[in-house]
């Protein structure tokens, strides 16, 4: 059928037949054109260093940064989360899960558990002082933004004086989520609005759909 | 000033943390 020929022509690289599409779908927030129109960005993102069909780091890091080198502390955490799989590259499914997370229907119960593992730099189920510590001096290199020590310091106490409920130096999960909770502003870098509109945003799925949604 | 704000909202304003830049914008 249609799907035998799309696998020949494209060999490896059109694995997403109308079924895992469906799949997909099913188990998002996503409809499946919604998905065909993902499909259409991954198509873009994976190609465009390594044209194999999966995301590569450096493929994460030019979409976001606009350059493939460059260190970078956020880069690391947001790629170790979307590969699930842990096998150091991207793959279609594990995408649309992870950016299903940044719909704006999304459970915030989810938002706030992906936010609470991007932050917790050395996976301890913790996010410690020195970790947070780190984040701001990474935000403030990468701004040029000057703060001397003490008032890091300070910004870090503050903080903790609020988070972190039983005052052992570390945010556990529940009180991640009362902080998130009493201030919801947190959360606003865990939707991606565009993800409402992305048959408008990547329109070219059109030409590619399997469904007339 | 900077002290009011807290450290979580400096890390989540923050560029790299916005994921926007993946459909190209």
């Amino acid at each position: 059928g249609c799907c035998d020929f799309h696998k020949n022509k494209h060999h490896k690289k059109l694995r997403y037949g109308f079924r895992e599409l469906s799949q997909l779908a099913r188990e998002s927030q996503f409809t499946v054109n919604e998905v065909e129109a993902l499909y259409e960005l991954f198509k873009k993102l994976s190609s465009s260093i390594i044209d194999d069909g999966l995301i590569h780091k450096e493929e994460l890091q030019l979409a976001l940064f606009k350059s493939p080198h460059s260190e970078n502390l956020f880069l690391d955490r947001v790629f170790y989360l979307f590969d699930e799989k842990k096998n150091g590259v991207i793959e279609f499914d594990e995408f649309v899960h992870a950016l299903n997370v940044f719909h704006p229907y999304a459970p915030t119960e989810d938002k706030i558990d992906f936010a609470f593992r991007l932050y917790d730099l050395r996976q301890t189920g913790f996010i410690e002082r020195e970790e947070v510590k780190q984040m701001v001096i990474a935000i403030l290199l990468e701004s040029d933004m000057n703060l001397s020590d003490d008032l890091l310091e300070a910004i870090i106490d503050k903080t903790f004086a609020d988070a972190d409920a039983d005052n052992d130096g570390k945010i556990n999960k529940e009180e991640w989520k009362d902080f998130v909770l009493r201030h919801p502003n947190l959360l606003k870098n865990m939707t991606l609005p565009y993800l409402k509109d992305i048959t408008t945003v990547f329109p070219s799925f059109v030409f590619n759909t399997e469904v007339e949604e | 000033k900077p002290v009011s704000m807290n450290a979580f909202e400096l890390i989540s304003r923050s560029q790299s943390f916005n994921l926007e830049n993946l459909f190209g914008k």
